[in-house]
């Protein structure tokens, strides 16, 4: 596993941030976003997909109620594969009796999907040799989340509570600033301590959290983020390439 | 007296001010003064919150200010919590403890 790995530093491989405004759909947007990063690691291709299309034709009723990633998945199984976000528009509120997949081409589909290990070192190594995946946190800080590393404890944020879906976009490492006086004095003869972290996409649009993205603390399950880590399949399986993440 | 004659430096930031600034950067507006009063009320005690949330960090993270903040924790959850998916692993939660505890 590389240090650290970042998808956005790859061209064109993760997609503007999205704004899910007052629909609830983070889960679609998810899902959209891994599909779209690994169709565009595994193909060169770049691609946006629809999450409209993922909240009109869903077997679950209303998508802008919530919703699961891998009902998302079955989703795109279903009708062999998703349009183009170009063509099917985002528009903010599910139209679960005009689903339109039929209508438009697909741009991009999937073999499968998994249900990754609950496992952080497991999770880094995938994300780093294949590309973003899935994970369910609990979003109870974000409300007030500005910029910076959140590292949580099980009482300050509740790892059992999940209740947001984002794309695991890569992971690294940053040198503390934090510290006193005293502290600062004595670093040069003390090793000096790094706080590694996951890189988040959300779906709160640019200006929110450091341009769209927040960090999760790596290593201490913060929020819960290993309670689902979920990727889309993509490309035939025997030919499965490991990738090298920036 | 020399205390008195020193100058005190810039004034802090009333919260009815830093209310005014919120509105403003992020366009928010409100129906009627109860509204407004009640959004104030929000607003302060998210920010006595965020200040906790910034003590007990262990982290880098800065908390404060942001789109959210003249909402209550509920109205939060309600508007961009996944209660499908959060009550689904929760079921899942339970399941696994009283087949723990079973065993």
């Amino acid at each position: 596993i590389p240090p650290s790995c970042d998808w956005r530093k790859a061209p064109n491989i993760i997609s503007p941030v999205k704004y899910q405004g007052k629909c609830n759909c983070c889960w679609a947007i998810a899902a959209a976003g891994n599909i779209e990063a690994l169709w565009n690691i595994r193909f060169k291709q770049s691609v946006e997909v629809s999450v409209q299309e993922l909240l009109d034709c869903g077997r679950c009723g209303d998508g802008c109620l919530g919703g699961y990633v891998w009902d998302a998945f079955i989703t795109v199984l279903n009708y062999s594969g998703l349009a183009s976000e170009k063509d099917y528009r985002f528009r903010g509120r599910a139209n679960i009796h005009r689903c339109l997949a039929p209508f438009y081409k697909k741009v991009a589909w999937i073999q499968d999907y998994v249900m990754l290990p609950r496992n952080e070192h497991t999770m880094a190594r995938y994300v780093a040799t294949q590309g973003p995946i899935t994970v369910l946190i609990n979003q109870m800080l974000l409300q007030h989340y500005r910029q910076g590393i959140i590292r949580a404890t099980p009482s300050t944020c509740d790892p059992w509570l999940v209740n947001h879906y984002v794309l695991l976009v890569g992971f690294g490492k940053e040198e503390e600033k934090k510290g006193s006086e005293k502290d600062l004095s004595q670093s040069n003869h003390l090793p000096r301590h790094s706080t590694p972290y996951w890189i988040l996409k959300n779906s709160w649009g640019a200006h929110w959290g450091e341009q769209g993205y927040f960090r999760l603390h790596q290593g201490s399950n913060t929020c819960g983020i290993t309670r689902s880590p979920l990727t889309a399949c993509i490309g035939d399986p025997a030919e499965k390439q490991q990738v090298s993440c920036p | 007296d020399s205390l008195r004659a020193q100058d005190p430096g810039p004034r802090p930031l009333e919260l009815k001010e830093v209310f005014k600034l919120f509105q403003i950067q992020f366009n928010k507006s409100y129906s009627n003064p109860a509204e407004h009063a009640r959004r104030l009320d929000i607003f302060v005690h998210n920010l006595a919150m965020a200040q906790r949330l910034q003590e007990e960090d262990l982290g880098t993270a800065e908390f404060g200010v942001t789109p959210f903040s003249d909402l209550t924790e509920e109205e939060f959850g309600q508007l961009y919590g996944n209660w499908r998916a959060a009550k689904k692993d929760l079921r899942v939660g339970r399941k696994v403890r009283f087949e723990k505890q079973e065993l």
